[in-house]
């Protein structure tokens, strides 16, 4: 069905944890994202992407967010690497 | 530039292709050899870094193993179909899938062709990944997470951006020797571009191909705050945020059920706000949908609108449909005339209908259709051209012409050709754009 306009500030966080700018959700705690982390998280993503570092979902960073790009994450962490030897030999 | 901290201990790299996109027609084995060959060069050109393409007994046991997949494959990080992500690559190390590199198949890869994704850009970041490096916040760099388009029509003369340079050979050192900057030795084996360089088959056009910056679009809607554009049997549609969903059109039939097969051209389309129905214009009958589905009962013929005109003559189409959030009315355009409509229980035509579109000053009589926003702007469309009438104003001093393909459907500004002096001896010189 024609979806409601999808809740643009979840797909902004799921973005900003996907690409490394906000740690991954941790399941057993199911603690929230602050909102000041998130607005960190922005303005950072703001910066490395070269945008106004305003720490908001303005228009051009949702349009970034919508640009197709690369799967792995501007902010790797020691964790990502070793997810991935993980994953792959079990 | 970023690096990860993991590099290839050997100089002598060997990859390998497992599979060829499988989506675009035009992209044969030979090319993506070609294009894979050329992007592992950029690399070795300024390192001493050697690819040599994986025999053939060797294919599965390559350094870099080359693959297109689609969706959830195995490795953790799914692609997502056309747009999105595009591919991702395993940094250096010593486990299994160290230096692998993974290229969503869904996605139209092209070369030399601006209709779709550049294979040879994004091979040319993913391989940097595989060697080692992490993503690059400076300007220029490959390294940058987005997608940037294609970098240029010669790929054999591509060079990397200093920050890649400097980046690379932080891990690998300058090169050294000077003759051999080739992934396949020797430098003579380098392949060329196949022929014909770049095939195309105009009898089956890719969806890819609907140009969505030359406008001409049949009908405009907005529905729930997103603007959709019809053209031909495709669709574009763009969030609130004013964001294309993709830069490629969507098919009609696949969206919208229960259209007639065959559906090549949309006439108008409009949200009807009293209950959120979507009505659809063709020709001389009209859908109603309840969200994406047509309801049943439809189609209805035109004459349940009443659209008489001037002349006592019954309008066969339908032009353009909107409700002006101004007045919350609809309003039917067709044939150089207007009708509007209460449909705030049902629906009844309002008195003095019709009356000439030519009292919308300044916009055109026959637009390809109109929407308006929450604040009550019209927004009349027409051809690769919109005009903006404010609220409640229908004789506005002037309204500005504005280019479709720039403020909605980001195509980039056309670039102005300035032509040599006027030949009648004026002296003026004449600016021309696409858009005007």
């Amino acid at each position: 069905h024609l979806a409601p306009m999808p809740d643009q500030y979840s797909r902004g966080v799921d973005w900003l944890s996907r690409y490394g700018y906000l740690p991954p959700p941790d399941p057993r705690t199911g603690q929230l994202q602050s909102k000041e982390g998130i607005e960190k998280a922005i303005k950072e993503m703001q910066r490395f992407a070269g945008l106004k570092d305003t720490g908001k979902l303005d228009s051009d960073t949702l349009k970034l967010m919508n640009t197709p790009r690369c799967s792995l994450p501007d902010i790797i962490g020691s964790k990502d690497l070793l997810k991935k030897r993980r994953r792959k030999r079990r | 530039y970023a690096t990860v901290g993991l590099r290839w201990k050997k100089s002598e790299l060997t990859w390998s292709i497992q599979n060829y996109p499988s989506l675009h027609p035009f992209l044969k084995p030979d090319y993506v050899h070609y294009i894979m060959t050329h992007a592992l060069k950029a690399w070795s050109d300024v390192t001493n870094l050697n690819f040599q393409a994986a025999s053939s007994s060797e294919q599965n046991r390559a350094d870099i193993m080359i693959s297109f997949a689609r969706s959830l494959h195995d490795d953790g990080y799914p692609f997502d179909g056309k747009g999105g992500t595009l591919a991702h690559a395993f940094f250096p190390g010593d486990y299994e899938v160290a230096g692998d590199t993974h290229f969503d198949d869904e996605e139209s890869w092209t070369y030399k062709d601006d209709s779709g994704t550049d294979l040879f850009a994004v091979a040319v970041h993913e391989f940097g990944h595989a060697l080692g490096l992490s993503h690059s916040s400076t300007s220029p760099s490959i390294m940058r997470p987005y997608y940037q388009g294609a970098v240029g029509d010669d790929i054999e003369a591509y060079i990397l951006p200093d920050d890649d340079r400097h980046a690379i050979q932080s891990l690998y050192g300058i090169k050294i020797s000077t003759p051999t900057t080739s992934p396949n030795k020797p430098t003579s084996q380098l392949p060329k571009p196949p022929n014909p360089p770049h095939p195309k088959v105009p009898s089956q056009p890719d969806p890819s191909i609907q140009n969505r910056c030359e406008g001409g679009f049949d009908a405009v809607a907005n529905i729930r705050g997103e603007i959709f554009f019809f053209k031909g049997p495709y669709f574009w549609r763009i969030q609130r945020s004013r964001s294309l969903v993709s830069l490629q059109p969507a098919l009609i039939k696949n969206f919208w059920m229960g259209l007639p097969p065959g559906t090549d051209k949309i006439d108008a389309v409009y949200e009807r706000k009293s209950d959120s129905r979507i009505i659809f214009f063709i020709g001389s009958q009209y859908w109603v949908f309840k969200d994406t589905a047509a309801m049943s009962g439809y189609p209805r013929p035109l004459s349940d609108w009443g659209l008489i005109s001037h002349d006592g003559k019954e309008a066969k189409s339908v032009e353009a449909a909107f409700v002006w959030a101004h007045n919350g009315k609809t309003y039917i355009f067709s044939g150089g005339e207007f009708w509007r409509f209460s449909e705030a229980e049902k629906r009844h035509q309002d008195a003095g209908y019709p009356r000439f579109s030519s009292l919308w000053k300044g916009v055109p009589s026959n637009p390809d259709d109109i929407i308006t926003g929450e604040e009550g702007d019209a927004y009349f469309f027409k051809n690769n051209s919109y005009w903006v009438v404010k609220s409640g104003e229908l004789d506005q001093d002037s309204v500005t012409r504005k280019s479709t393909a720039v403020d909605w459907m980001e195509c980039p500004e056309p670039t102005p050709t300035t032509l040599p002096g006027n030949p009648r001896g004026r002296g003026g010189d004449c600016n021309c754009g696409i858009s005007g």
